[in-house]
């Protein structure tokens, strides 16, 4: 599941890390 | 002890509700009600969601030189998925101040996120909502209902449902001590499809909803049935995001426009 979810997963791991609009 | 650990777990989740969405039903309802100095700008046609867009718009969003040459319904789309996109990651810094919530099953996190954090954006969008028109670009402007009805089909068809559903919702009158704990419980759900630790999630979801029912009888002493009448809420919440999921699906195939990579990986196999 965390691979189909790589930006969730991402944020709930690094908060600092901003996604792109 | 226990009522003591319930009002203290109210607290938390209202003080991490306020420190992670930019815009709240407070703030929403004083520029809503006139009590700003500066009104939001009225976009009401072409012509104001131009002005809007070299202003308000750009700021939020910056000008993309391919969104230029499309048309007005694409662009105003391409808008509500950036607050889509800004919404999922306070819900996700939201959740992760739940307490309980970071201590899940990874996998499990991602499953509370995907399938809640639609539900909880329209349970916010209310909010924002009056029967007139919605709040857009930081509270700095106001784009009519009536507008957004008229964009051609299926674009016009996206956001009258949940006028709809923030109309009744917002007759309620709860405040954002109330609003906190309802997203929370939105959030840490147990019958999310695919989750692997049930029984962990069930635990955290019932004594969230717990203090939520505690919370309603001390802060709205005079009506017995909004709590049965949120639980209610939450049914249509979760029928709001079907047809909306829907809606989106038809959009990617018949229009000729993208989706946000995150959103993307929300919908991906949703319902």
């Amino acid at each position: 599941l965390k691979e189909k979810h790589k930006i969730l997963h991402r944020l709930l791991q690094n908060s600092s890390s901003p996604v792109d609009l | 002890p226990q009522l003591a650990d319930q009002k203290t777990l109210a607290k938390q989740i209202h003080e991490a509700y306020l420190k992670n969405f930019n815009m709240n039903k407070s703030k929403a309802r004083t520029i809503l009600t006139g009590k700003t100095s500066t009104p939001p700008f009225v976009i009401h046609d072409m012509e104001t969601l131009q002005l809007a867009e070299q202003t308000l718009v750009a700021k939020m969003v910056g000008s993309s030189a391919a969104l230029l040459n499309k048309d007005a319904e694409v662009r105003i789309f391409h808008c509500c998925q950036c607050t889509s996109v800004e919404t999922v990651t306070e819900l996700t810094e939201f959740a992760k101040s739940v307490p309980g919530f970071s201590n899940l099953d990874l996998n499990d996190q991602v499953t509370l996120l995907k399938y809640g954090v639609h539900e909880a954006f329209f349970a916010m969008l209310a909010s924002c909502m009056n029967k007139d028109g919605l709040l857009v670009a930081y509270g700095n402007g106001f784009i009519t209902r009536e507008f957004l009805k008229s964009l051609r089909r299926p674009f016009g068809e996206m956001m009258e449902p949940k006028f709809q559903f923030a109309m009744k919702f917002n007759s309620l009158e709860l405040d954002d001590s109330d609003l906190a704990l309802f997203v929370a419980a939105i959030i840490c759900c147990g019958d999310r499809p695919g989750l692997v630790n049930v029984p962990h999630i069930e635990r955290m979801q019932e004594s969230i909803v717990n203090v939520l029912h505690l919370h309603l009888k001390s802060n709205h002493p005079d009506n017995g049935f909004l709590f049965p009448k949120l639980l209610q809420k939450l049914v249509d919440l979760r029928q709001l995001v079907t047809e909306h999921a829907q809606l989106i699906q038809e959009i990617k195939k018949t229009e000729d426009t993208s989706l946000h990579p995150l959103l993307q990986e929300i919908y991906r196999d949703m319902y």
